[in-house]
Formats: structure tokens, sequence, C-alpha cells
């Protein structure tokens, strides 16, 4: 399902986003 | 950090990336973070368009705690 994989693939763009901010605030990787 | 801890700083979270302190986040906010975060211009339009739930081109802190909390939640589930 091709919808499906779409939002497989932003959910991990999300995780890398939110991950991102994290390591930002905290100074952490 | 635990997850209580990161829910509670998620305002925190929009304002690193709400700079002008306006209330919302536009796509030119997320875009001026394309030289602060690992990710490209093509990725942060990714991360905005699953954010802006309602399509009207801004962000609120509801629409961004809401795509926190799903973030942290599939975090647990892992």
């Amino acid at each position: 399902d091709p919808n499906m994989k779409a939002g497989a693939a932003n959910e991990g763009v999300l995780a890398n986003f939110f991950n991102s901010l994290l390591s930002k605030k905290t100074g952490s990787p | 950090l635990g997850q209580d801890a990161i829910l509670e700083k998620i305002p925190e979270f929009f304002q690193m990336c709400d700079l002008e302190n306006k209330g919302f986040i536009n796509r030119r906010d997320m875009q001026r973070l394309n030289g602060e975060l690992p990710l490209s211009e093509n990725e942060l339009e990714n991360v905005f368009d699953c954010l802006d739930s309602d399509s009207n081109g801004f962000l609120t802190l509801e629409e961004f705690s809401s795509g926190f909390s799903a973030f942290l939640h599939g975090q647990s589930v892992d």
C-alpha cells in the first residue's frame, strides 16, 4: 500500500525532526 | 529526560521554531530550521505537512504538541 509506505516514511522524518530538537535542547546527540 | 519532562517542555520546543513568538509556526519558520537541524528543506516541508493537521498553513502549539506526543508514544511502543 503506497499510502502506508508514505506514512511510515513521514513518521521517520517526524522522529528525526523531534529527535533533532531534543538533541539541540539537551545538548546530547 | 523522561517523557513527562519532555511533554512539559513542548512549549519550549515550539518556541525554538517560533522564533518571533507569533504563537504559530509557518512554512518560512520551518525552512529557517534548515540551518539548525540536520534535515533537508524537503524533509522540513514534510514535517510541516504532517503536523499541520488542518492544512491551513499554520502550526499551532496544539498541533505541534499532538505530533510530539504521538512521536513520544511511538517511541515507548518501540
